[in-house]
């Protein structure tokens, strides 16, 4: 975490929204300011009061290009969304945000609640993180606001100017943990190749991990791809240099850092019944151009090629691939061999000779 | 007219030459302060922003303006400076 200091010399802060985005309803924009205000309080003694008339401390509005007498401008949709100004007077403490930018309460758009926490930070002391993590990280992130946005480094930088919350028995509500790399009991939700690396993912969280070097990198999904939600099922890569994610009954599709327009869209596009609601994994078999689709104790067999679902599927998965009786958490293939995963254990699978090859810990490919 | 096309990738580097410079001048120029005395700092060199930059993203400190750079470059973001604050 970065801090400019000093901070604010008294604990009871003034706010006052001084106008509104058109693109949500006031009582929305008031609930964002005031539950993106509350994230700091509810880690330190500082007590945030609204005022509708007058100056206070933080005057937050909304602004395009030059706006006013502030020294900075905005540069339309898109760049830079908002900004704020360490605690001071004149300027000092103010939040301006980029009316070009399309406001929302949800995952569209620019979640208000997400930014305005962000520029709070800044209004408070705080400076840029490099913790990617971190609310502090300059780029946006979405993070479901049901979840408590602020990192370890946000708390321990807010903290570090205005000391904890006084008396306070640690109701803190939990901050999001960055899972353990090297837990043995490490299970996956979903597991992709990505060109030359596997993608691990688990939660909000994905791990990197380039094959043949011991780096493996800890993301948030978010930082790739801010429109993916967390807690993704199944993901593959297909014979076009594309990623299918998939939760629930929707499925994305992804070409290198964008996701394609036109989707979420619902998997009984891609040929399920109506009655399949959630996939378990999925795999493309380079050698083949096809993918399996596992779900429960059976498989659905796709046509790359023709963009279809083959005929006289599902079949039961230990028929085809005798040996993998569980449910099936994640899969991938590398170097001809499938790997299917299910809590802690995998097992490398030899589609050539339809045989398991070894039983592993799930954890292997992380070097621990 | 006989003007000749612009080439797609020349087009291409000139409006990555200016993504980069506008995004270095806003985010990584530190403001010089006036009530500073004495010797002033020299100028930092794009290069030298540049490897900032990298380095605080976690990117490859190459100090160009490689494909990752200006990925990373394009993401919406907070429109306060990452230094000098």
């Amino acid at each position: 975490y970065g801090v400019t200091l000093p901070g604010w010399k008294k604990n009871k802060l003034t706010y006052r929204i001084v106008n509104y985005t058109p693109d949500m309803s006031k009582e929305d924009v008031d609930k964002a300011i005031q539950k993106a205000l509350k994230v700091w309080s509810t880690v330190t003694p500082l007590i945030f009061t609204r005022i509708r008339e007058g100056v206070a401390d933080i005057m937050i509005a909304f602004g395009t290009k030059a706006h006013g007498h502030c020294p900075r401008y905005f540069d339309g949709p898109l760049g830079v969304l908002a900004h704020a100004f360490p605690p001071g007077n004149g300027f000092g403490g103010d939040a301006h945000f980029d009316e070009d930018e399309d406001w929302t309460t949800g995952s569209a758009g620019f979640n208000l609640f997400l930014v305005a926490a962000h520029e709070f930070g800044h209004a408070l002391g705080l400076s840029h993180s490099n913790d990617q993590r971190a609310l502090m990280f300059p780029n946006y992130a979405y993070v479901s606001p049901s979840e408590f946005p602020l990192s370890p480094d946000d708390i321990n930088g807010i903290q570090s100017i205005y000391g904890s919350r006084p008396n306070a028995p640690d109701k803190r509500p939990a901050t999001p943990t960055s899972p353990k790399t090297c837990d043995s009991q490490i299970s996956f939700d979903a597991i992709t190749t990505l060109r030359r690396e596997i993608i691990f993912l688990k939660g909000r969280h994905l791990w990197r991990v380039y094959p043949g070097n011991s780096e493996v990198e800890l993301e948030l999904i978010s930082a790739f791809w801010p429109t993916l939600p967390p807690g993704i099922q199944a993901a593959y890569e297909n014979t076009k240099d594309q990623i299918l994610f998939f939760k629930g009954n929707k499925f994305w599709v992804i070409s290198g850092y964008r996701v394609l327009l036109g989707y979420p869209k619902n998997i009984n596009t891609l040929g399920f019944p109506k009655g399949v609601k959630k996939i378990d994994a999925a795999v493309c078999n380079k050698d083949t151009g096809k993918t399996d689709f596992f779900i429960g104790d059976k498989y659905w067999r796709y046509d790359e090629n023709s963009q279809s679902m083959e005929t006289g599927y599902p079949r039961r998965t230990v028929n085809d691939f005798p040996g993998i009786s569980q449910k099936v958490d994640a899969v991938f293939q590398q170097k001809g061999f499938f790997y299917f995963f299910h809590g802690s254990k995998q097992w490398e699978f030899d589609p050539t000779v339809k045989k398991v090859i070894r039983e592993i810990k799930s954890s292997s490919w992380f070097n621990c | 007219s006989n003007a000749l096309p612009i080439h797609p990738e020349k087009h291409n580097n000139e409006e990555d030459e200016k993504l980069v410079q506008d995004y270095l001048n806003q985010f990584y120029t530190v403001e010089p302060d006036p009530k500073q005395l004495g010797w002033k700092t020299h100028d930092e060199s794009t290069a030298e922003k540049l490897q900032k930059m990298q380095q605080f993203f976690g990117l490859k400190v190459t100090g160009k303006p490689d494909p990752a750079t200006l990925e990373m470059m394009k993401k919406p973001r907070c429109g306060v400076p990452d230094v000098g604050l």
